[in-house]
Order: C-alpha cells, then sequence, then structure tokens
C-alpha cells in the first residue's frame, strides 16, 4: 500500500502527528524504521484508529479537520491504552 | 464510554480530597469551589460522596504543577495537554493533575477549571475516555456550556453507574433522558416532599440544611432566608450528616461522613475538621445521621441507625452504657434519623418530609408534623 503522501515522511506536521500518536495512542517509537519500509501502513492505521476514536472520517491522512482536533487542548490521559 | 483496563473502582462510597496546591490564575476560594462543583456532578448521580482533607493523604489529591512534576508524564506547556489524573487506587491513583502553564478561568475564555477537572475526575472515579463528542469524558476540551447549566450526558452516566449505580437515595429518580434533570437552583421550602440533611440552633436562631443551602429563622424575622453554606462558611462541605450547637461553648457542630468541624458564628474554629473518632465513637461508626445537645443537661445525643450515644459536653467524654437503642429510649422515633432539634421542652426528630414531637418526660411522641412546618409552610 504506497504511501500516497497521506503521511510520508515529510509531511509537515508529521513530527506533530507522530509525537500524538504516541503520547495518546499508545504508537511505538521507531516510526522511522517504518517508513522505510515500502508497504509499511502501520501509522495509516494509528490515524486511522484515531480518527474512528474522535469520531473523524477515517482517511487515514492527516487531512485539515483531523489535524484541527488533534491541535485542539484535550487530557493528557492517553485514549487507548498504556 | 470506557472504563479502564480492568475497571478499577473504589470500594468504598465515601471519599476524600485534598487540594495539595492552587494555581496563582484564580483566588483559592474560586478553586475550592470549582472542584466543589465538579465533585457534585458525579455525586448527583451515584452513591458517591465527598468530603474535604485539608491536610494529609486523601483518596483523590488534586495539585497544579508545570512540565516534569515526578510522575513520569511531563506537562508540556500552554496547550495541547490540559491535566491528566490515575484510575482508583492506593497513592498516586486517584490523584489529578493540572497544568499551570494553561491559564485556568471560570468562565469561557482560557481553559475552564470546572470543566477540565469534572472531566479529570472522572478518570480518578474509574472512567476511561469515551469517543460520544458531547460527553463530558470525550478527550478533546471543549467549552460547550457555561458550567452553571452543565448537565453530564447520558453516556457519562451509563459509565459513572456501570461501576458505582445509581443515586440510592429513594426521593432521587435517575433521569432516563439526554441528560440529568435541571436541578432547581435552591430547594422549594415548601415542597410538601422537602426533608432536611441536618438542624440546628445557633445562638437563638434556627438553621436547617439542605444539599449545598440553609434556611435561618430568627426571632425577629419569622420570614425564612436561604443562603448557599458557603456563602457562610466556604471551607465547609455540603449535603452534611448533622449539626448541633453545643450552647455552653457557644459553638455549631457540623458533621459529614468520618469528620466534624466547629463553627463559631461566621467562624470555622481552626484545627478542624476532625474525626469523630476523636469523640469516642467505635471505629465501626462511618458517618452520624444526626445530633442535639440539651441545654439544660448538658448532654449531646447522636444518632447512628438504629442506636444512639450520649457525650458529656462537660467531661467532653462518651457515658458509659452506650449506644442504646432509640426505640428503647425514644419509643414512638425511628430508626435513620435525619435531623433531631430541641425546642420549648420537646426533641423534634426529622424523618424524611415528616417530623416527630417527643415529650421527653411523657416519654412519648404528642405530635406528628410535617419537615418544613418551621418555614413557616
Amino acid at each position: 500500500y504506497p504511501l500516497h503522501g497521506a503521511v510520508s515522511k515529510d509531511h509537515p506536521s508529521m513530527e506533530f502527528a507522530q509525537q500524538y500518536l504516541e503520547k495518546y495512542y499508545n504508537f511505538e517509537k521507531n516510526v522511522e524504521q517504518v517508513f522505510r519500509r515500502k508497504n509499511s501502513s502501520p501509522v495509516v492505521k494509528k490515524i486511522q484508529e484515531m480518527q474512528k476514536f474522535l469520531g473523524l472520517e477515517m482517511t487515514g491522512k492527516l487531512d485539515s479537520s483531523t489535524m484541527d482536533v488533534m491541535l485542539k487542548p484535550r487530557c493528557g490521559v492517553p485514549d487507548v491504552g498504556g | 464510554f470506557t472504563t479502564f483496563p480492568g475497571s478499577p473502582k473504589w470500594r468504598k462510597n465515601h471519599l476524600t480530597y485534598r487540594i495539595v496546591d492552587y494555581t496563582p490564575d484564580l483566588p483559592k476560594e474560586s478553586v475550592d469551589s470549582a472542584i466543589e462543583k465538579a465533585l457534585k456532578v458525579w455525586e448527583e448521580v451515584t452513591p458517591l460522596t465527598f468530603s474535604r482533607l485539608s491536610e494529609g493523604e486523601a483518596d483523590i489529591m488534586i495539585s497544579f504543577a508545570v512540565g516534569e512534576h515526578g510522575d513520569f508524564y511531563p506537562f508540556d506547556g500552554p496547550g495541547q495537554s490540559l491535566a491528566h489524573a490515575y484510575p482508583p487506587g492506593p497513592g498516586f491513583y486517584g490523584d489529578a493533575h493540572f497544568d499551570d502553564d494553561e491559564k485556568w478561568t471560570l468562565g469561557p475564555s482560557g481553559t475552564n477549571l470546572f470543566l477540565v477537572a469534572a472531566h479529570e475526575l472522572g478518570h480518578s472515579l474509574g472512567l476511561f475516555h469515551s469517543s460520544n463528542k458531547g460527553a463530558l469524558m470525550y478527550p478533546v476540551y471543549r467549552f460547550s456550556t457555561n458550567p452553571t447549566q452543565f448537565r453530564l450526558s447520558q453516556d457519562d452516566i451509563d459509565g459513572i453507574q456501570s461501576l458505582y449505580g445509581p443515586r440510592p437515595s429513594p426521593d432521587t429518580i435517575v433521569v432516563p433522558l439526554s441528560s440529568v434533570a435541571p436541578r432547581p437552583e435552591t430547594p422549594a421550602k415548601c415542597d410538601p416532599a422537602l426533608s432536611f440533611d441536618a438542624v440546628s440552633t445557633l445562638r437563638g436562631e434556627l438553621l436547617l440544611f439542605k444539599d449545598r443551602y440553609f434556611w435561618r429563622r430568627s426571632r425577629w424575622n419569622s420570614e425564612p432566608e436561604v443562603h448557599l453554606i458557603s456563602a457562610f462558611w466556604p471551607s465547609l462541605p455540603s449535603y452534611l450528616d448533622a449539626a448541633y450547637e453545643a450552647h455552653s461553648k457557644d459553638s455549631v457542630f457540623i458533621f459529614k461522613g468520618s469528620q466534624f468541624w466547629a463553627v463559631r458564628g461566621n467562624e470555622v474554629q481552626a484545627g478542624y475538621p476532625k474525626s469523630i473518632h476523636s469523640l469516642g465513637f467505635p471505629p465501626s461508626v462511618r458517618k452520624i445521621d444526626a445530633a442535639v445537645s440539651d441545654k439544660q443537661k448538658k448532654k449531646t445525643y447522636f444518632f447512628v441507625e438504629d442506636k444512639y450515644w450520649r457525650f458529656n459536653e462537660k467531661r467532653n467524654l462518651m457515658d458509659k452504657g452506650f449506644p442504646r437503642l432509640i426505640k428503647d429510649d425514644f419509643p414512638g422515633v425511628k430508626s435513620q434519623v435525619d435531623a433531631v432539634l430541641q425546642a420549648f421542652g420537646f426533641f423534634y426528630f426529622f424523618h424524611g418530609s415528616s417530623q416527630f414531637e417527643f415529650d421527653p418526660n411523657a416519654r412519648t411522641v404528642t405530635h406528628t408534623l410535617k419537615s418544613n412546618s418551621w418555614l413557616m409552610c
């Protein structure tokens, strides 16, 4: 599944999104390796998991509505386990 | 809604909380009041009750901090993470931490302390996040309603009641609608179903406590006034258990849970709250239902379920030979007394919306009245 620029490593918000997913969705720390592999989609899945939880369209992309919600102040307790 | 993995919950219904430190953004009283209101949100839909400690270890320790604050979950400066809290349990579990890099406010600007506290205390009671956008436990902050009109969503109520069940008192019906039934701001004094939490005299006046309010009846103004308890005594809790005036000490003693406070006029005396067990109650007694002090005899009667104790105000000791059964010495008076008052040589026992006038000489109930008869209803 090619990362159609959805979350390509150089996406301007990728670093912020990575921190967000790690902090609130129990995303692994080694996201760098994940991006090197051609067919990896865990980060897309994680974004979809977050979008589902927050009631957003599950595009798997860091679209503006997703970024809007991620940039809003929130509770520091994670949304997923951990 | 979701609960934490394993659904941890408190194994008792009466919890203590302590505000360990304060934010410079708000006056202390405003923080106290916001936290008390946030706890009441959950108190109104569960059997849980809360009392505040001013020192020592409480179940829920509330504090403000910035950055790294000793729990490996550092705050992140202004914005994003506003606060966090831990599920029920010993030590730091149950505690709630607020990021003091936020601008804490009481209104829509900045970050509203009441709304965030109500959410975090949901965690302290065992609720995890909800994916329901209208729920208090939704993780993303939004100032959707003015705190004075705040209502829990049904999702929040279902979640907290899945852990603790509904509020037990028979006169409260859990509303199965999309939000908790709006509570009247002040209880209606002539509601025929009105009951009281506690009743006491105070320097010739009469105080009748209910929820967060009390009516005050004085000799020169037969029309009773209604006030917030916190308006006179900010540090006192509401939803009291009992109150009585020790005339020889010119003090009113206020009871809630396993604690009590001494009040002289408008002043809460230093060194309180104290534990009720310092009066001589056995550890099995977790709260008292009602109390009244006999002015002449200088003896105070404490009523707990179907028994009562007698306390010697001169010697500050519980009399020997107690507890005794209420029915043995106050024939016609039922257990679970809400409040007791001594007036005109009689004892008035309050049970729900009724009160029983008891003649201690004839040792019999002489009249049955409506509880709110003292409010000119």
